[in-house]
């Protein structure tokens, strides 16, 4: 892919550092034009959703040209000036389920390199008992140094830890260094260019795919793990050896005309081995919805095998047609719930949920999406969680994800493909587990403030809830804490004091890393959660957490969808304004993309002979 | 430490760091005339992080006024009085204030202590208090005069050489090695010197986050436009 062969990648190193899960990842590649005329050279990379970008720079000829995070209103003249000139190519783009690609290209000029360094942070969450890592990496060509570095710091321990990669061989395994210690973890990955090589007498690479760091740390049974540093506090909450709660799940499936073919025999399918797999103390229904609403039984019933067997008969019968009345089915789910409990027919510390799952826009009564939101929050009164599943690309999922919020759930795409049925079982998994209902964190006013999201509907088996905040006083180094919930016994409280370690104790012979990543840690949660705040709260509750998010957005170099990043890179002779347009898209706006990210730079032919002369200015935008 | 003389009449201030081995005590202020002496010295952090350099920044100060016989000892854990031999300690972790014949205390908990000697000066120490397990910084303080203007013409050290002011003339601001800061050429006292447009914080207001001072950074430990060279402010003892 790379021709002319004149653009040698010398370097591409990803370094990432995790201290308490938070992640801090380098992507560092350097190129060398060894050509005698200039050739524009691509920078790619991919970076997960959930991460945050916060440093950009390019250095060329001994100048740096660094990225500045700016407020997206302030940053949007330079946007309009560049769309209105017609060139509209995006620096970050949808790639795949989980990852952004992040491209900019430029012009070297002969016998000249440049460094690219990208940097960026994200909170790794549990998911089914460990926290996953993932680097992208695909270099195209071979590289003189490759090197992906990466440190795990847990105060906590590490349970286990393995590092794996879907281009990993049996040749390259050995490769794959891992040092584990109590608390420490390292693991290294670098092939020679000779290792890298697909076959002996080639020159294209087997490096190319993902690179997997998955671990888990060891959980404190009660109170969690309070770790305070520097004036912050976090606190990862996930007890081990809790029973599950009993559920109530309303299972609310879209057969509207759509659905037909692959995605409705796909949804039957996930469907009966989701049924096959309920506890026999779980209650469940089944609605289905078209233009009009089905439900399998008037009221919810319990998984016994009888039940399941006359449920998945059933399912058997759902077929595709129709239009989709969204509105009616969620309400009638709702309605189901609120009257098996004012009934008292549900088991006593149940928690009770709704998964929707649906692959386009309501078409059938209610249509408008404001009124839908509204119905469903005033009809639900926060008594219930609410999942949302959008199913193939017709779906406005932002839609969803605004009635999941408002509902204290999620919302996930799940993606049309061969392993849709594994993707569907897989979020059932991951929240058909309840351990905790309520879950309440209390810390004292007196001693705390800024506290990142307090209260939570469910504690799944396998996840983590983390809180953080700031302390009043720096130079405070514990207060007490308590955690209430429902279990499935009676009500579960735990109190005890959070204090702080001393971290020359705990990594003697590390550098100094952890002050700042509790603070960012800290920072990064807050504003996700001021940005979940935006869909939920009152008109004045949104207008207050955007601009406390686009506060600390800035404060912290945080590119989120309130910011830009403006990046200045050399400018083109030939053209006067060599713009290029950064925009992350909305949930909305993604669309899957076959196309892979490759972590360091890539040649173009040069169309012409170009030299940079002065800066102008280029942008990364997020939205 | 970072030094930042202000020009609030002409609006603009220059600044520049003084480097030295943690423990150095330095001269800020001498005025025989009036008996007031003002020392600094400094500490570094608890441990050197491998990732920066080594940083240095005062921890205690010693100011004495002859003529009243006052002598204060402020370091990051207390305050030590003495006036004519009686003394007194005071801690950061009070709000407390002292009003005397010729001195005034007032010291906010756990931020600041503003002193008033009477018919001379008044100035203002801030404490900088750093989380107590960080594994690299520990507290430190600021020293900020804030009436200068009854010293007399033979004040001199690191502060006081400019209590009655210094004539400085910027031009040609160019390009520097960074982009947004440019470089100038400031003819200041017989040198002609390059400087670099930077900022320093003042933390009066507040000590946190601290308000940023726009000023002419003068490089090499103020190298040109303090009087000598660094080593002539180098004293053996805080008294």
């Amino acid at each position: 892919s790379v021709n002319p062969p004149q653009i040698e990648v010398q370097n591409v190193k990803i370094a990432c550092k995790v201290a308490s899960r938070f992640a801090h990842t380098i992507m560092t590649s350097t190129a060398l034009n060894k050509a005698n005329i200039s050739q524009e050279v691509v920078f790619e990379v991919e970076l997960p959703k959930t991460a945050f970008i916060t440093n950009f720079s390019m250095e060329i000829e001994g100048k740096t040209y660094v990225g500045e995070v700016k407020e997206k209103e302030k940053a949007k003249k330079q946007y309009e000036a560049a769309v209105s000139s017609g060139q509209t190519a995006g620096l970050v783009k949808a790639s795949g389920r989980r990852m952004e690609k992040f491209s900019v290209s430029v012009n070297i000029a002969a016998n000249s390199s440049v460094t690219f360094t990208l940097t960026y942070e994200e909170l790794l969450q549990r998911q089914l008992g460990k926290y996953e890592l993932i680097i992208r990496v695909k270099p195209k060509q071979l590289v003189q140094h490759f090197e992906i570095v990466a440190d795990v710091y847990e105060p906590q321990g590490i349970a286990f830890l393995d590092a794996y990669g879907t281009f990993i061989t049996n040749e390259l395994l050995p490769l794959v260094e891992k040092t584990v210690t109590d608390k420490k973890a390292h693991v290294s990955f670098s092939p020679t260019l000779d290792q890298q090589r697909k076959c002996s007498d080639c020159d294209g690479t087997q490096i190319d795919g993902d690179f997997f760091i998955n671990y888990d740390v060891k959980h404190a049974e009660d109170l969690g793990d309070i770790q305070i540093v520097n004036g912050y506090f976090v606190h990862f909450f996930a007890p081990d050896n809790l029973q599950r709660l009993p559920k109530n799940v309303v299972f609310v499936i879209d057969t509207s005309g759509s659905m037909s073919g692959a995605k409705m025999q796909q949804t039957r399918e996930a469907l009966l081995t989701i049924l096959s797999d309920l506890p026999v103390e779980d209650y469940f229904a089944l609605v289905a919805f078209s233009s009009g609403v089905v439900t399998w039984r008037p009221s919810l019933q319990k998984a016994t095998e009888e039940n399941v067997k006359e449920a998945k008969a059933f399912v058997q019968t759902l077929s595709a047609n129709g239009w989709t009345n969204m509105n009616d089915a969620v309400l009638r789910a709702v309605d189901l719930l609120n009257v098996a409990k004012e009934q008292n027919t549900l088991p006593e510390n149940s928690t009770s949920i709704i998964l929707l799952l649906t692959d386009g826009d309501p078409t059938s009564g209610e249509r408008n999406p404001d009124k839908i939101h509204e119905n469903v929050r005033n009809a639900n009164r926060g008594n219930i969680t609410i999942f949302c599943l959008g199913f193939g690309y017709d779906v406005k999922f932002g839609f969803l994800e605004v009635m999941a919020k408002q509902n204290n759930g999620l919302a996930r795409r799940i993606y049309e493909a061969s392993d849709a049925v594994v993707q569907l079982q897989g979020f059932y998994n991951e929240i058909s587990n309840v351990l905790l209902a309520d879950v309440n964190f209390h810390y004292p006013d007196n001693a705390v403030n800024s506290v990142t999201g307090r209260q939570f509907n469910q504690l799944f088996n396998g996840a983590e809830i983390v809180v953080a905040g700031r302390l009043n006083d720096i130079e405070m180094n514990d207060f007490p804490i308590e955690v209430s919930a429902q279990s499935v016994d009676n009500k579960y409280v735990v109190k005890g004091q959070a204090s702080a370690q001393d971290w020359n104790v705990i990594f003697p012979e590390q550098e100094y890393i952890f002050g700042d990543f509790t603070e960012r840690l800290w920072a990064y949660l807050t504003i996700q959660n001021l940005l979940d705040k935006k869909d939920k709260g009152s008109p004045e509750e949104k207008q207050n957490a955007t601009a406390k998010a686009l506060e600390l957005s800035l404060k912290y170099n945080f590119v989120t969808p309130l910011t830009s990043m403006v990046v200045t890179k050399p400018k083109d002779e030939e053209k006067q304004e060599d713009k290029l347009i950064a925009d992350k898209l909305t949930e909305d706006e993604r669309r899957a993309d076959a196309q892979v990210g490759i972590p360091a730079p890539i040649s173009r032919p040069a169309t012409s002979h170009r030299t940079y002369t002065s800066p102008s200015v280029n942008w990364v935008d997020s939205d | 430490p970072h030094f930042i003389i202000e020009f609030p009449d002409q609006n603009d201030a220059f600044c520049f760091n003084i480097d030295d081995t943690p423990g150095t005590i330095f001269n800020l202020i001498t005025d025989p005339l009036t008996g007031i002496m003002v020392n600094g010295q400094t500490i570094g952090d608890k441990k050197i992080d491998p990732e920066k350099t080594i940083s240095t920044y005062f921890g205690r100060f010693g100011i004495i006024h002859a003529k009243f016989g006052i002598r204060l000892v402020v370091t990051t854990q207390d305050i030590l009085v003495s006036e004519k031999g009686k003394q007194a300690k005071l801690f950061w972790s009070e709000n407390t204030a002292i009003k005397g014949p010729n001195m005034d205390l007032h010291v906010t908990k756990d931020r600041s202590l503003t002193v008033t000697l009477r018919n001379s000066m008044k100035f203002v120490i801030i404490l900088h208090k750093v989380w107590n397990k960080h594994p690299y910084h520990q507290d430190y303080l600021g020293f900020y005069t804030l009436d200068s203007h009854l010293f007399s013409e033979r004040v001199h050290g690191l502060l006081g050489q400019f209590f009655h002011g210094v004539t400085f003339e910027v031009s040609d601001v160019f390009q520097g090695e960074d982009p947004d800061k440019p470089d100038a050429y400031m003819f200041v006292k017989g040198h002609n010197l390059t400087v670099t447009r930077g900022w320093q914080k003042d933390f009066r207001k507040d000590v946190k986050k601290g308000e940023n001072v726009p000023c002419w950074f003068i490089h090499n430990n103020g190298t040109g436009i303090i009087d000598g060279v660094i080593g002539d402010y180098i004293v053996s003892g805080l008294f």
